[in-house]
């Protein structure tokens, strides 16, 4: 057998999402795998594959992990990684970042510089610059279109698991797709 | 979230999620991605990554049932992530991701659709939203 590769950009996808914001995400999707092809013809390890895919995919604001992650209800960033190695069962994984700029290569830092598998919150931030990883101000990771989702889902009152518009009961068709506009960001 | 899955011709797999969590989540809420076993799996028959309604896959222990499938009942990859998307988890809040050592793809989902996209050595690429 050959080898073969998966990578995905959040679930909860509505039928309405327009092209324009479509487009972009497909292009980054083909740009990722792309990338992870070529990486496994090269015989790169499948788990240096699986996380140079996942940085490329943090790095692009569309998706909601990395540069594109969602705000919480204080209008902050937290962002969560983890990684794991098939053969070996070793894992790493982080919760609560807010300056780490690739979560997941935290996450492997967890796994191999560390007897532990999880690191969260403070003690996630301080092993970071331990390790010397990429860290930015907070606000690096903040976009308009996510301070313009938080907003909706707080005028809807609720948790958004997706970037959908919040349920009008104006109009049926939106209460009837619970994915009714806006595109997905799902957690 | 984001995830990717990958098997080489050896059959070695891995797996890795990351996320930036549910829009207006409470500060201090955990997902499923960095949960082991729920958003995140790998052994020696595959490798799994999940996205959805976090609180949903870590109840369900998501990435791990598939490899349980897999493991305990002898059921193909596809098998044991359809079951586990159609059958084991509610409508509306799961997805997957998936390899198997022998270098099968699985890519369900039982939301209105997933940004996902795959590839094997023979040729074979995909990127895809909806379903057909």
């Amino acid at each position: 057998m050959g080898w073969a590769i998966a990578l995905h950009g959040g679930a909860g996808v509505p039928y309405s999402l327009p092209p324009e914001r479509r487009q972009p995400r497909e292009e980054a999707l083909r740009h990722c795998l792309q990338i992870g092809i070529k990486a496994l013809n090269s015989k790169m390890t499948p788990l240096d594959v699986v996380e140079l895919v996942v940085r490329e995919l943090e790095n692009i604001p569309h998706f909601n992990a990395g540069r594109g992650s969602v705000l919480t209800n204080k209008g902050t960033i937290e962002m969560e990684a983890s990684i794991m190695d098939g053969n070996t069962m070793k894992c790493g994984a982080v919760s609560g970042l807010t300056t780490v700029v690739n979560a997941v290569s935290l996450a492997r830092l967890v796994m191999e510089n560390t007897p532990h598998i999880y690191l969260a919150f403070d003690g996630a931030e301080e092993f970071a610059r331990q390790q010397g990883v990429e860290t930015v101000d907070s606000s690096h990771f903040i976009t308009e279109e996510n301070i313009e989702r938080l907003n909706q889902a707080k005028e809807a009152n609720r948790v958004q698991i997706d970037y959908t518009q919040p349920i009008y009961n104006d109009t049926k068709s939106e209460t009837e797709t619970p994915f009714a506009n806006g595109d997905s960001q799902t957690g | 979230t984001v995830g990717c899955v990958a098997v080489d011709s050896n059959g070695n797999l891995a797996s890795a999620t990351s996320t930036g969590g549910l829009v207006n989540k409470m500060v201090g809420r955990i997902g499923d991605t960095s949960v082991i076993g729920a958003g995140t799996y790998a052994n020696e028959l595959c490798a799994v990554s999940a996205t959805g309604v976090g609180e949903v896959i870590i109840r369900g222990t998501v990435a791990r049932d598939v490899a349980a499938l897999m493991e305990f009942k002898g059921l193909s990859l596809k098998e044991a992530a359809n079951i586990v998307i159609h059958e084991r988890t509610p409508k509306g809040t799961v997805g997957l991701v998936a390899v198997s050592a022998a270098g099968d793809i699985a890519m369900p989902y039982n939301t209105p659709g997933m940004f996902r996209a795959s590839a094997t050595e023979d040729g074979y690429s995909e990127v895809a939203i909806w379903s057909e």
